[in-house]
């Protein structure tokens, strides 16, 4: 199955 | 002092719907280079940037920078209520608590005037810059819109995958499964129509249907997406318009 992942593991904060 | 007039009021009212769906508080920052937003989906799986330039106004004027806090679904009451060729003039002070929005109908001498009341949205803003993607597809946005409203019946799953030659879309499900393959061509009497490939490396990714379905309804800004790919990076949607774009940035699935 796939599992949706969060922009937050990609981006850094501003 | 923020003053910024749409010669025609239809191009804010088709950005603003084309991602009230998925956000609904929002930050437009207002500077001498024109309006920009950031805003993520609540799931944090989506993100919309927005920039207008100035060139997309008929006047455009922005002493100081400006925060325009926005409930996007309020905005978007407002805006019905313009025609769509109305002039559309956005006008706030330097500290607002709320946005005019003027319509005019300059044919019939008809003025319309709103006032929306702005909040103070505390909003992260991610640093989405300088990303490096392994394939770049140029196509026409219906038929993106196409693809992903056939193959989302199938699945709640879109697989997109990229060779030199091919760009593949698959979508298996419970009932079944499709594919829809898109070759890239140039379409001399229609360039809009034309479909391009860049590929640095082949790309195999699987993103949610529902947020795709979410990304098409900037079709109507733009004949042609920009999509840019990598199994590194969030998959980057672009609409572009006369001066600047409406970007999504999605993030993808991945098999457990």
């Amino acid at each position: 199955k796939f599992k949706q992942s969060s922009l937050m593991s990609f981006f850094g904060k501003q | 002092m923020l003053e910024a007039k749409f010669e025609e009021a239809s191009l804010f009212k088709k950005v603003i719907d084309s991602f009230k769906d998925c956000v609904q508080l929002v930050n437009f920052n207002c500077s001498e280079h024109g309006i920009a937003a950031q805003a993520v989906d609540d799931s944090r799986v989506l993100l919309v940037s927005l920039s207008i330039g100035t060139e997309s106004f008929q006047d455009f004027r922005c002493d100081r920078n400006v925060t325009l806090g926005a409930d996007l679904s309020s905005l978007s009451k407002i805006l019905r209520c313009g025609n769509n060729n109305d002039n559309l003039t956005l006008i706030a002070d330097d500290t607002p608590d709320s946005l005019l929005l003027l319509f005019e109908d300059t044919k019939k001498d008809r003025i319309s005037e709103y006032s929306l009341k702005l909040m103070d949205i505390d909003a992260d803003f991610l640093d989405i810059e300088g990303m490096q993607y392994d394939t770049t597809i140029t196509m026409p946005s219906a038929e993106f819109a196409k693809v992903v409203r056939d193959l989302n019946q199938l699945s709640d799953s879109l697989n997109i995958l990229v060779t030199k030659d091919t760009v593949k879309f698959v979508a298996e499900g419970d009932i079944g499964s499709g594919s829809v393959i898109v070759k890239p061509h140039t379409d001399m009497d229609k360039p809009d129509d034309s479909v391009k490939v860049e590929l640095d490396k082949p790309v195999d990714l699987t993103f949610g249907s529902k947020y795709l379905l979410d990304i098409i309804k900037g079709a109507g800004l733009s004949n042609q997406i920009t999509i840019k790919l990598s199994s590194e990076t969030p998959a980057l949607f672009e609409f572009g318009l006369q001066s600047g774009y409406l970007q999504f940035f999605l993030a993808p699935k991945f098999n457990e």
